[in-house]
């Protein structure tokens, strides 16, 4: 059982310590405690680095101390004529006498005790990335206002994770920016705008100032950017080394900003916006785009109205135009309706006549309608003649719409009237 | 007709038989026939046929029977109980409006209307043709069609005529301007040529062609001079008689 004090005489002690004797005593003290080992009494056959008789003072298997000779108290209001404080709780002693000892040696007299070791200053590696408070056996790690301690109890870190930012403008920044960033922190951060936005990111140079790279390169501190199917950095230094601006082909972003134990940086800030996807402008010789613009992005909406002898249609139903507006998906809603040439149909047949199978039936086309002759002619002598005109009908320039009339030829006979005389 | 030659529909295609009582009649257009008043008195269903030489059942089979949809006699036709012991032919002129349009085509075709120009007045020797099955020198019906071409003469050689018809004097009988004589060397229509046009041809046109001056009215005896409805003077009742009645049929 560890003990808070103890006493270790050489074998014999006070007389003189026999030869060839090792003997060793482990030490142990409850955890949290050091030790502090001191000598009252020590004589011993003095050699060269103690190599006939000693006492090893052993932590962790490697040999702390090697005491032979004689020692005396330097001050004569105490005893202790060697100390020793080791912050383990655990030693061993080992006292060796060798086969041959001419004079008469008394050995040594040691105490120990359990003293209280101050972790956060007794060692070289410092326990807690932020406040270590040492207590009698132990100690303790704190943090720093709006920082909280890990799991591991050692590291303090900073709740920066969570924000989701939907505005179409905005800005973020590494906390407590401009004065420096937490260590130990992990901070993450989205940006989730609706479809039909690409972000664009906008940092300066002058607004980043993160724990530069190691000689390998490697940021121990960094800040990354993840669209989907695109991923932007990871970038640290004095300066951002990346471009002005960023443009993602996403509307949505996950930023990360991963930062170790060390480092006094003041961190970084950047400005996003989301750009509306562009439609593509499509140029058309039969029809006409409202309003006309350079270009065309999301949500923009536009009347396309087809130019004279020029429909668009959708089921049975004709008309002259159509509204289509830019998607989030950078495509144009109704991009199956297009302006067709206006179809004026199978021409009418007439009663006494007939029409020539046109070759085409759309928006210029020419007929001709002609009477059964000779026994019909037409009434409107230049009423044969119609065109497939913009409203989609056959169009005479004289009779317009109404059809053409075949009317009787009078009076002719087909044989003429022959008198038979004898 | 009297003094005539046998001849083919297509030399008349605008004539129409009148199948009982025998008669004609002359096509002026899709939808009317042009006849004698005295044709179709009492008569408002008359059955036609245009396009058939011969009036053989198996050939009028072939033609194009023609249905009515009214009978429209001239206003100022007089009516009288007696057909046999009629004496006045004024305004002897009725249409007759069929159901259906006509087909024309080498066999039916209708005759021009005279026009209101001063050379649509017939006049004594011009030669018109006249065209019908009605009574000939030798037979009292034919079955194939007829036709002459007769002279336009004055109306005093026809009223110089001696009556045939017993029962009416000479001096009954009524002969006004509406009326036109025309005959020569026994070239006259006769019974049953009733109503059939007295076609002349249109004046100052180069291909043939042919005008219903007159429809054949009456005659004191056949064989001499025959009276024809003057059509010129009906112009405007025709023309405003088919205006008034054209459009959707009513049922």
């Amino acid at each position: 059982e560890p003990t808070m004090y103890g006493e270790i005489l050489s074998p014999n002690y006070p007389q003189a310590y026999p030869n060839e004797v090792v003997k060793t005593w482990d030490i142990e003290v409850p955890e949290g405690f050091g030790i502090h080992l001191y000598f009252t009494h020590l004589d011993m056959e003095l050699s060269e680095n103690c190599a006939y008789d000693s006492v090893q003072i052993i932590s962790g298997g490697i040999e702390e101390e090697r005491l032979c000779g004689q020692r005396t108290s330097k001050s004569p209001n105490s005893p202790t004529v060697e100390e020793f404080q080791f912050p383990y709780n655990r030693l061993q002693v080992v006292f060796t006498s060798d086969f041959s000892n001419e004079e008469r040696f008394t050995g040594f007299a040691a105490y120990y005790s359990a003293v209280d070791v101050n972790e956060c200053t007794d060692f070289t590696d410092v326990p807690c990335s932020h406040f270590c408070n040492n207590f009698i056996g132990g100690y303790f790690c704190s943090c720093p206002p709006e920082y909280f301690l890990h799991d591991d109890m050692r590291t303090c870190g900073v709740n920066c994770s969570g924000d989701v930012f939907t505005a179409l403008i905005g800005e973020i920044a590494s906390p407590n920016y401009p004065n420096p960033y937490p260590e130990n922190s992990r901070c993450e951060y989205q940006i989730r705008l609706q479809e039909g936005f690409r972000l664009v990111l906008t940092i300066r140079r002058e607004d980043f100032d993160v724990e530069p790279a190691d000689s390998e390169g490697n940021c121990h501190d960094s800040l990354t950017f993840a669209a989907k199917n695109q991923q932007f950095g990871p970038y640290c230094g004095n300066g951002f080394p990346g471009p002005l601006t960023i443009k993602t082909q996403s509307n949505t972003l996950d930023i990360v900003f991963q930062t170790d134990l060390t480092g006094q940086n003041k961190g970084w800030k950047l400005r996003y916006h989301g750009d509306p996807i562009p439609c593509p402008k499509e140029i058309s010789a039969n029809s006409i785009w409202e309003p006309e613009k350079a270009k065309y992005v999301f949500k923009d909406v536009v009347k396309i109205t087809c130019v004279d002898g020029f429909e668009v249609v959708e089921g049975n139903v004709g008309s002259t135009s159509f509204y289509s507006t830019c998607q989030s998906n950078g495509q144009w809603s109704n991009s199956r309706l297009e302006c067709q040439p206006v179809d004026c149909g199978v021409p009418e047949p007439i009663e006494n006549g007939k029409v020539e199978d046109p070759e085409d039936t759309v928006f210029g086309s020419v007929i001709h309608y002609t009477c059964e002759e000779p026994y019909y002619y037409m009434e409107q002598e230049e009423g044969g003649e119609y065109h497939c005109a913009a409203n989609g009908s056959w169009v005479n320039d004289q009779l317009g719409v109404e059809l053409p009339k075949c009317i009787p030829v009078c009076g002719v006979p087909t044989e003429p009237f022959k008198v038979q005389q004898r | 007709i009297f003094g005539g030659y046998s001849t083919k529909i297509q030399s008349f295609p605008w004539q129409v038989y009148f199948e009982s009582p025998r008669g004609g009649g002359a096509l002026i257009d899709e939808y009317w026939v042009l006849t004698a008043a005295h044709v179709v008195e009492g008569n408002s269903d008359p059955v036609m046929y245009v396009g058939s030489t011969l009036l053989k059942i198996e050939r009028l089979r072939n033609a194009q029977r023609l249905i009515t949809e009214r009978v429209i006699i001239h206003p100022s036709w007089k009516q009288e109980d007696d057909l046999n012991t009629r004496t006045n032919f004024d305004n002897d002129i009725a249409l007759v409006q069929l159901k259906d349009p006509v087909k024309m085509g080498p066999t039916v075709a209708p005759i021009c209307l005279p026009e209101t120009s001063s050379d649509y007045n017939p006049s004594e020797g011009d030669l018109g043709l006249i065209s019908g099955w009605g009574r000939t020198e030798n037979r009292t019906n034919v079955i194939q069609l007829r036709g002459a071409k007769l002279p336009i003469t004055s109306l005093e050689k026809c009223q110089q005529v001696k009556v045939e018809n017993p029962k009416a004097r000479s001096n009954d009988y009524v002969f006004t301007d509406n009326m036109i004589c025309a005959g020569e060397k026994g070239v006259d229509s006769c019974e049953g040529d009733s109503g059939g046009a007295f076609a002349l041809p249109v004046p100052n046109v180069k291909d043939p062609k042919f005008y219903v001056a007159g429809l054949v009215s009456w005659g004191k005896k056949c064989g001499t001079y025959g009276i024809y409805t003057k059509v010129k003077n009906y112009v405007d009742w025709i023309l405003k008689t088919m205006q008034e009645n054209s459009g959707p049929k009513k049922d």
